[in-house]
């Protein structure tokens, strides 16, 4: 028995929103200790993962692991039809009573989990999630790569296309900047990564879920932008940068 | 800046 109640309907939604650009099915494996989701893009560059806490939830209850294959496009067209701050009950098996009562077919999605070392990274930023979104989408009109490259000082991003480059630099903020402007980093030696912006762009479309966004950097691993839910824990992105030939 | 090597690269399969 699977039987998962949010109070919220809009939360969901906006994960699932954040999501579906990237990958079309995916399988929502829950267990007692929550529920959590990896996928990968289909040209497997970039890759998403996501948990849901039980106490994000009004009712969690998961008596046997659980692994929903769920088409995201059908599943965002259920949920299109609860409002914000409607109750959403997903249940894996007999329902009981309620108001309204939708039913989605569940698929069966052959996926392999990979295993990802979380620790490690030789540099990560926090940055205001709006800020990050909008540098992305503005140098995404400009050129197809970005340049990031983070040093004590602060984060840059550049890019080059035809009608020449876009250069911005975000310096880190003192220790007193107020947490919705803050720009923080962590750094043991300076990195420098170019990444593909349109898949950047597709992941900050996880912006409304988080006020802040982390990103870690190591050369020769995938880049990390992570959004921290406030009552959900987190949506991770990973994508691999590309390579100087 | 062509090549873009596979995320199966990076993490292993658990």
């Amino acid at each position: 028995m699977l039987e998962l109640r949010l109070t919220r309907a809009g939360l969901l939604k906006k994960v699932l929103e954040s999501i579906r650009d990237l990958v079309t099915d995916a399988n929502f494996d829950c267990a007692a200790t929550g529920c959590s989701l990896q996928a990968m893009d289909s040209s497997r560059v970039a890759m998403l993962s996501l948990l849901l806490r039980p106490d994000g939830f009004e009712h969690y209850r998961c008596d046997r692991n659980i692994s929903m294959g769920m088409n995201l496009a059908n599943m965002a067209r259920m949920l299109r039809c609860a409002s914000d701050d409607d109750t959403v009950t997903i249940n894996a098996d007999d329902a009981q009573d309620k108001i309204s009562d939708y039913e989605m077919k569940l698929m069966h999605i052959t996926s392999e989990n990979l295993e990802i070392p979380e620790a490690g990274y030789e540099a990560i930023v926090k940055m205001p999630a709006s800020l990050f979104a909008r540098i992305c989408k503005d140098l995404g009109t400009i050129g197809d790569t970005v340049m990031i490259s983070v040093t004590k000082e602060g984060i840059q991003f550049f890019t080059r296309g035809d009608i020449r480059t876009a250069n911005i630099f975000c310096r880190k903020t003192t220790p007193v900047a107020k947490e919705k402007e803050a720009i923080s980093i962590e750094m043991e030696k300076p990195v420098s990564l170019t990444l593909a912006l349109r898949y950047l762009i597709s992941f900050t479309k996880a912006t409304p879920l988080a006020k802040q966004v982390t990103i870690s950097m190591s050369y020769g691993r995938p880049i990390v932008v992570e959004y921290k839910m406030e009552i959900m824990d987190h949506i991770r992105f990973y994508l691999v940068p590309k390579v100087e030939e | 800046l062509k090549s873009q090597a596979r995320m199966v690269r990076f993490f292993r399969f658990s």
